[in-house]
């Protein structure tokens, strides 16, 4: 019953953003972290057909509905997690990378998430020293519950520290850093595992990155405002 | 007809150090294309790294056993160049009329030029982002392509002092890459750093019209029992007229025991 076409008009050899209108789902599967109960996953696909030439192009990704969040605990300093409004006690694993020559297969991030979840653990934290990892990775946490924090690459050894301090300002390329940042989060931001993108490893990047990391990623305007109680125009009808 | 959609180069690669290989670009992607693994050109893992290359080949020993590492050279010691290494794959690919090529790389460490069928592309560096080149134009209309990679190692790979430590002297900090590769308390130096096309290539089919990096997320009100689901994407009409689209989202659940869809 989730299914709906829109028609758009592209002009020639231009490059368009659009969004649907809202799809309504009524006490929809919700996807779970591993031991609080399921990882429902739906498939959502995009396809776009043109006029007068059909099929153009399609698109697919498994997604969860999960609502994640977490905030400073004022108490202990430490990071407390919901999910779905149920508070979580993270049993988390430190991840750097699965292999040090980078033959990262799906057979091999498969064995690694799941060997993770049938430990017990619901977070892998991707250390900032090691990469963003990867769609496949991601996948498989998506499918067995692991929540995925993320680092983004500075660590507090290699950036900022040390005597005498080395690479105080990060990298040399701070516009670069922010590309490759950006096209990360396009790369991964639909995958229901991904809990939180850290700025990197015990140390804060650079004033203007991280200012530029916080911008980026902060929950946009359209979803701050939205009431609690808005009934919305399909479910007025 | 092309199919439309993605298909992963993941087999057929062959890998030649820089300094071995005489022809430029575009003479591997037109008059002399490497025929085969054989010296200076040897059978390559992609995605992977260029030592994962070299150990596939047994032309160093494995760094995962023993003190084997100590015997690889490392880069800081061999200089940049020893590390810098051609890729080189065939594909075949048929368009009609309307339709477009792109050739994706997910990731490449650190910086690459690009020939496809002697023309050649420079690609940005950064280890942690996506290229995609548009060569529809640029493709042999017979359907055979040639296509070298030359990737380079990170600028600033660093040396690892004698003590070790973690990420060595802290050099790679300074290039927009993963920093374990100098060695860490936990690991020791990776003697490429980790250079290499390093994530999937492939090459993706479409119509006139492409959907590009939708973006997917959930709003929840009622205790989740009202849920939404917003969708945004970015379209792009490579063609030059104007594009009339159905443009259709479907989300759908997976079937579960012996439930089935009629």
């Amino acid at each position: 019953e989730h299914l709906q076409t829109q028609h758009v008009s592209v002009p020639p050899g231009a490059r368009i953003q659009y969004t649907f209108p809202q799809l309504f789902f009524y006490k929809p599967n919700l996807w779970w972290p591993n031991g609080m109960g399921k990882q429902s996953l739906y498939n959502v696909s995009i396809t776009i057909d043109v006029k007068g030439y059909g099929k153009s192009d399609s698109w697919g990704q498994l997604f969860g509905f999960r609502k994640i969040e977490s905030h400073i605990d004022s108490a202990t300093g430490g990071r407390l997690f919901k999910v779905n409004g149920q508070p979580i006690f993270i049993r988390g694993g430190n991840w750097i990378l699965s292999d040090c020559l980078l033959r990262l297969s799906e057979e091999r991030y498969k064995t690694d998430v799941k060997f993770h979840a049938d430990m017990n653990l619901n977070m892998i934290r991707c250390w900032g020293g090691g990469l963003a990892e990867r769609p496949e990775f991601y996948h498989y946490c998506d499918v067995y519950g692991l929540l995925v924090w993320q680092e983004f690459w500075i660590t507090g050894d290699v950036d900022g520290r040390g005597i005498p301090v080395s690479n105080p300002n990060g990298p040399l390329d701070h516009d670069l850093f922010m590309l490759c940042a950006r096209d990360t989060v396009k790369l991964l931001r639909n995958h229901p595992s991904l809990a939180l993108w850290v700025g990197g490893n015990e140390q804060v990047p650079p004033p203007d990155l991280n200012t530029a990391l916080k911008n980026d990623l902060k929950l946009h305007p359209f979803f701050e405002n939205q009431s609690e109680n808005a009934m919305s125009v399909e479910d007025m009808s | 007809m092309a199919e439309i959609g993605k298909m992963v180069l993941d087999s057929g690669w062959l890998a030649a150090r820089s300094t071995e290989v005489k022809l430029t670009g575009t003479q591997l992607t037109t008059t002399h294309p490497p025929t085969g693994p054989t010296s200076p050109w040897m059978e390559a893992v992609v995605p992977g790294t260029v030592l994962a290359t070299l150990v596939t080949n047994k032309t160093v020993g494995d760094p995962f056993y023993g003190l084997v590492n100590e015997t690889i050279v490392d880069i800081a010691d061999s200089g940049r160049e020893y590390y810098t290494f051609w890729f080189f794959t065939k594909f075949q690919c048929k368009l009609s009329g309307t339709q477009h090529l792109d050739l994706n790389f997910r990731a490449i460490n650190y910086s690459a030029e690009v020939y496809l069928n002697g023309h050649k592309k420079d690609l940005p560096k950064g280890m942690f982002q996506r290229h995609s080149l548009e060569v529809t134009d640029i493709l042999n209309p017979e359907g055979t392509n040639l296509l070298a990679v030359l990737v380079y190692p990170p600028d600033h790979p660093g040396s690892i002092p004698p003590e070790g430590g973690q990420g060595g002297d802290h050099e790679i900090g300074k290039d927009v890459a993963t920093q374990y590769v100098e060695g860490w308390d936990w690991i020791a130096p990776v003697r490429d750093r980790n250079t290499g096309i390093w994530d999937e290539v492939s090459i993706y089919v479409s119509g006139p019209v492409k959907i590009i990096d939708p973006h997917l997320v959930s709003s929840f009100f009622d205790h989740n029992t009202r849920v939404y689901l917003h969708a945004t994407t970015e379209l792009e009409n490579k063609s030059a007229w104007v594009a009339e689209c159905s443009l259709n989202i479907q989300v759908t659940t997976e079937l579960e025991g012996s439930i089935c869809l009629v």
